[in-house]
C-alpha cells in the first residue's frame, strides 16, 4: 500500500522547458550549483506576469526595465536571440546556454559571436550602415539625447572607416572580430561578473535541496 | 558636448537593454 511520494523540492518546481543541470552543467561555463541557483531566478522572472514557468517578452522586459510595456531595440533583440527555437518565449535550457555566453570564464570569441549577432538586426550576416544608425538612433531615443542627424552620420561614417576595412560598405564577422580586438570594450556588456556569484544571490534553492534531501 | 568621437558601437553597448545585470537584482 505504500506511496512513494517525492517531496524534493526539485519536482516540485519544474516548469514545462526544464532540463537536466547535469547536462546544462556539461554544455555551458556553470557548475551544477549554479544552475540550480540559475533555476531560482529562472522560476522568478518566468512567473512574473503569466504564471506558466516560461519567460515571455514582458516578463523579460520588466526584468530588465521594471516596466513591461518598455519598448527597446537591444532587449528585443537579446529576447530573439536567447529564444532559440523561436517560439516566443524563452526556456529554462535556452536561458542557461546565453547567460552561459555572458560568464567570465566563457570563449571570447562565443562573445564576440555573440554581440555581432545582436548587432546585425536583420540576419544577413551583416552588419550595414542602415542597421548601425538605427541602432545609434535607438539608444538616443532611450537615453532622451538629442545629436543631429550630421552628427549621427558622422559618427556611423567614421566608425564605418575604421571597421569596414573591406570597404564595401557593410561590417562582416572578421572584420567585427578585428574591430573588437582593437576596442575590446566594446564586448564589456558581454560579460556579467555577477554569474560567478550566482550562488551567493540565489542561495534558497540549493539550502532548501540540501534540507530536504 | 556631442560625443562626435566616440564610436557608434560604443554608444550602443551603453544601452540599458544590453545591460542584463538588471535582471539579477532583487
Amino acid at each position: 500500500m505504500g506511496c512513494v511520494c517525492s517531496t524534493s523540492s526539485s519536482e516540485k518546481v519544474k516548469t514545462p522547458g526544464y532540463e537536466d543541470p547535469t547536462i546544462l552543467a556539461s554544455e555551458t561555463p556553470f557548475t551544477v550549483s549554479e544552475v540550480d541557483a540559475l533555476y531560482e531566478l529562472y522560476l522568478k522572472l518566468s512567473n512574473s506576469i503569466i504564471e506558466d514557468g516560461l519567460i515571455h517578452k514582458e516578463e523579460f522586459q520588466l526584468a530588465l526595465f521594471r516596466n513591461k510595456n518598455e519598448k527597446n531595440l537591444f532587449a528585443d533583440r537579446i529576447f530573439d536571440l536567447f529564444d532559440v527555437k523561436r517560439n516566443g518565449v524563452i526556456e529554462f535550457g535556452e536561458f542557461v546556454r546565453s547567460l552561459g555566453v555572458f560568464h567570465p570564464n566563457a570563449a571570447l570569441e562565443d562573445k564576440i559571436a555573440f554581440a555581432f549577432r545582436l548587432y546585425d538586426l536583420r540576419q544577413t550576416g551583416y552588419i550595414e550602415k542602415q542597421e548601425l544608425k538605427e541602432m545609434v538612433l535607438a539608444l538616443l531615443h532611450e537615453s532622451d539625447l538629442y545629436l543631429s542627424d550630421e552628427m549621427i552620420e558622422s559618427i556611423v561614417d567614421k566608425t564605418f572607416e575604421d571597421a569596414d576595412t573591406k570597404e564595401d560598405g557593410r561590417i562582416d564577422e572578421d572584420e567585427w572580430k578585428a574591430f573588437v580586438s582593437q576596442h575590446p570594450s566594446l564586448i564589456k556588456n558581454m560579460t556579467l561578473p555577477y554569474l560567478k556569484d550566482i550562488t551567493l544571490a540565489f542561495p534558497s534553492f540549493i539550502a532548501r535541496t540540501e534540507v530536504e534531501d | 558636448v556631442a560625443p562626435v568621437t566616440m564610436n557608434a558601437f560604443e554608444l550602443i553597448s551603453k544601452s540599458q537593454g544590453l545591460n542584463l545585470s538588471s535582471l539579477f537584482e532583487k
